[in-house]
């Protein structure tokens, strides 16, 4: 439960929606939950995407995004970088 | 921007480039650090409603009302989850939450694409004129995803979301980091989408030149943009005690620097640091560089914040000289004591008479704006270069523009040098970057896309690439140069060469690519369905088992031959041949092209079937085939380059070659 959080990007595969989902929002808060549960502190959505990626970012332990990436409808679980401007 | 209008050919061509009607209807989305609405950059005057098809808003937030917005500036959204989730709440005191602009920097990158046109814009009497976008009568969204702490992917892409379904039709990205590969790269990853929904996607190749193997955003389905000088320079002189006179640069503009001989000191000499030389923080004695003009080399920290440095420490004034990094390159900066940046053999100079002089002295004289100055364009020392290290098979940056000493709109919450101790506040300032060169090219691609509103973005950035120059215009055919070196530079410095815009806008020809292209190269790549899915956003792309798929068959308007020793490729067996195939849409009347091509490296021949290519229509599509045949190996390392030229006698379409030995 000491585990450091950071933010992940979650590609979901859209089409891999399970059919009790009315949204994508919905599966995606879903997923999210399935992997902290049993944690003190639940993972915490930021952004869901919709336009230029089907998923969302989020913050997780290593363990939860680990456990995220072995999901069905997962694609990718990408840890966020720090960009610069130039 | 001043000037730049002028040296790309577009003041008093305003009739190549249709602003009415859907001309003016372009968007162009910039993801920087947000803007300063009370620029006279985002004057609304002229413009028509805001189109119909705009999904934006105008996000409120601190010290941002939604009436900030108007028929110029119609977005502005704010990005900061993923920033205060990694470092933790922001200081209120120092950054706003919205998109009001704290840096400047965004508000400089937004007015350089599509700023309205201010008359009499200058810096400190610095570069004066009428300042304007590349396409003022663009609109512009800002989406603020950068702040002090940096530019989180997570924020990064929610404002690519953003940008995209508001309806921007050009974005305009000057930020950059790692070398990931395409899956994993937020901005390669928001780009592709934005390019399969029609979006052009522009982004700053990086300032880590003049190194080989430096450059950021280099996805094929991004245009890259590496930076080159104006015909411009701000003079400064320094006039030393032997009576030698050295120019360099400055844009000072404070108190008169003494007229009189002012003892001169090498940092070097006034500091107990190693790095004394570089006027890094805490590094210069007080009592020794008091009441003296103090050089310090270029590198490591802030330009303007060695010069806070020195005054800091009592100098007089301050002489940054260029280290062998920098070669004659000269950036200006508006320092905060008197000060003038010189190349690397004056700054060789000045500290050999330091070093030779017991009581060494010098005078600044700050001179002003100069222009019409060549040789220009100079490929700019900190453009970052190719080769491309993800896919060494796509000749990267693809295309450069004015990226050093630009004047452009600036925020009201910072001065010009960015320092905090600088309270000087100005509606212009002059920097320079990568980030400056890619808005020019954005607000570019926005005037092709207004003017050829059928075109999708690889079409626009086949325009501006294979019109681009890479000889100067006025200069006989003497190669564009490298201001790190003096010497000619080379397609891994500027790509297809400097834009041309009024030749844009009539290519005769254009590559053109589409999101199946760009999966087919995903594939000769041999990423894994899932990856392509993450990138593509559907599981309906993939690779069939049946195709061969190459990079070499990209239809990119630039050509790489990537040879590897370590294969054995044209090893002593005998000859290599690579070839690539491309296919050439015309956007014109009819014609009768005629290719010529051609590579300046021993053993290795070029040679293009069909030679000759007849269109009768528009938009009709033609194909030949390039191989690249190697006689022998080379050592690793080497490289050699050449141009391939289609023409009708009208129009020039042209693609550079570089080959490779790795």
């Amino acid at each position: 439960e000491t585990e450091q959080r950071a933010t992940y990007i979650v590609h979901m595969a859209k089409s891999a929606m399970p059919a009790e989902y009315a949204d994508h929002g919905e599966w995606y808060g879903a997923s999210l939950r399935s992997v902290s549960t049993g944690r003190a502190a639940a993972a915490k959505m930021l952004y869901s995407y919709d336009t230029v990626l089907h998923g969302f970012s989020a913050r997780l332990t290593e363990q939860e995004a680990s456990d995220m990436a072995g999901m069905d409808g997962v694609l990718a679980v990408n840890p966020e970088t720090r960009y610069e401007l130039h | 921007t001043t000037r730049t209008p002028e040296f790309l050919g577009l003041a008093g061509s305003e009739g190549l480039f249709p602003q009415s009607g859907t001309g003016g209807d372009v968007v162009v989305g910039v993801l920087d650090t947000g803007v300063w609405p009370e620029s006279k950059s985002y004057d609304d005057a002229g413009l028509g409603e805001v189109p119909s098809s705009w999904k934006g808003t105008c996000m409120a937030g601190t010290d941002f009302n939604s009436s900030a917005c108007n028929r110029k500036l119609i977005g502005a959204r704010f990005f900061n989850r993923g920033y205060e989730a990694a470092m933790g709440p922001m200081d209120t005191s120092r950054e706003s939450r919205s998109p009001r602009d704290d840096d400047g920097h965004g508000t400089h990158t937004s007015s350089t694409a599509a700023g309205a046109a201010v008359a009499d814009a200058d810096l400190f009497g610095f570069a004066s004129g009428t300042a304007r976008g590349m396409a003022p009568k663009a609109r512009v969204a800002v989406y603020k995803v950068c702040w002090l702490g940096g530019c989180f992917s997570s924020d990064i892409l929610a404002g690519m979301d953003a940008a995209v379904a508001d309806g921007c039709g050009v974005l305009s990205l000057s930020l950059g980091g790692g070398s990931a590969d395409y899956a994993r790269d937020s901005v390669a990853i928001g780009a592709f989408a934005a390019m399969e929904q029609n979006v052009l996607v522009s982004c700053s190749a990086g300032n880590a030149g003049p190194g080989s193997a430096t450059l950021s955003n280099v996805a094929p389905w991004i245009t890259t943009v590496g930076a080159g000088t104006l015909d411009r320079d701000f003079p400064a002189y320094v006039q030393l005690g032997n009576g030698k006179n050295y120019t360099g640069v400055s844009l000072y503009a404070g108190k008169a620097p003494p007229s009189t001989p002012t003892p001169l000191i090498y940092a070097g000499n006034a500091s107990n640091s190693t790095s004394g030389n570089l006027c890094m923080p805490g590094t210069l004695s007080p009592e020794k560089v008091q009441g003296k003009i103090v050089v310090c080399d270029r590198g490591i920290s802030a330009r303007v914040q060695k010069g806070f440095v020195v005054r800091d420490a009592g100098g007089a004034g301050m002489v940054l000289a260029n280290t062998a990094a920098n070669g004659q390159e000269l950036v200006a900066d508006a320092h905060l004591l008197p000060a003038a940046g010189v190349g690397e053999k004056e700054g060789t100079a000045i500290k050999s008479y330091i070093a030779s002089e017991s009581k060494p002295t010098a005078t600044i004289v700050v001179a002003g704006t100069q222009v019409d100055v060549r040789p220009s364009p100079l490929v700019a020392a900190f453009s970052s270069r190719g080769p491309n290290m993800i896919t060494p098979e796509i000749l990267k940056p693809d295309i450069i523009g004015p990226g050093v000493n630009i004047l452009a709109a600036w925020t009201g919450k910072a001065g010009p040098t960015g320092l905090a101790a600088d309270t000087r506040r100005v509606n212009f300032n002059i920097i320079s970057g990568t980030s400056m060169s890619c808005p020019h090219v954005s607000g570019l691609a926005a005037l092709l896309r207004s003017a050829h509103p059928e075109w999708s973005p690889a079409a626009v950035r086949s325009a501006l690439m294979t019109t681009a120059y890479s000889t100067y215009t006025g200069g006989a055919g003497s190669p564009i140069l490298d201001a790190a070196t003096g010497a000619a530079a080379t397609p891994f410095d500027y790509g297809a060469g400097h834009v041309d815009p009024t030749r844009a806008v009539e290519p005769g020809l254009v590559y053109d690519l589409g999101t199946s292209d760009y999966v087919d190269f995903l594939c000769a790549l041999k990423y894994t369905p899932n990856m392509i899915a993450a990138l593509a956003r559907s599981k309906s792309y993939g690779c069939a088992a049946n195709k061969t798929y190459a990079v070499a068959n990209l239809n990119y308007p630039s050509f790489s031959v990537a040879y590897s020793t370590a294969n054995g490729e044209a090893g002593d067996s005998g000859a290599t041949t690579v070839t690539h195939t491309r296919t050439l849409t015309n956007v014109g009347a009819a014609g009768t092209y005629k290719v010529d091509a051609s590579v300046s490296m021993s053993g290795v021949t070029v040679d293009v079937k069909p030679a000759k290519l007849e269109f009768t229509a528009a938009g009709e599509k033609k194909s030949y085939t390039v191989t690249f045949t190697a006689a022998k190996s080379q050592p690793s390392g080497t490289a050699g380059f050449g141009r391939l030229v289609w023409s009708d006698g009208k129009h020039t379409v042209a693609s550079p070659i570089a080959i490779t030995w790795t």
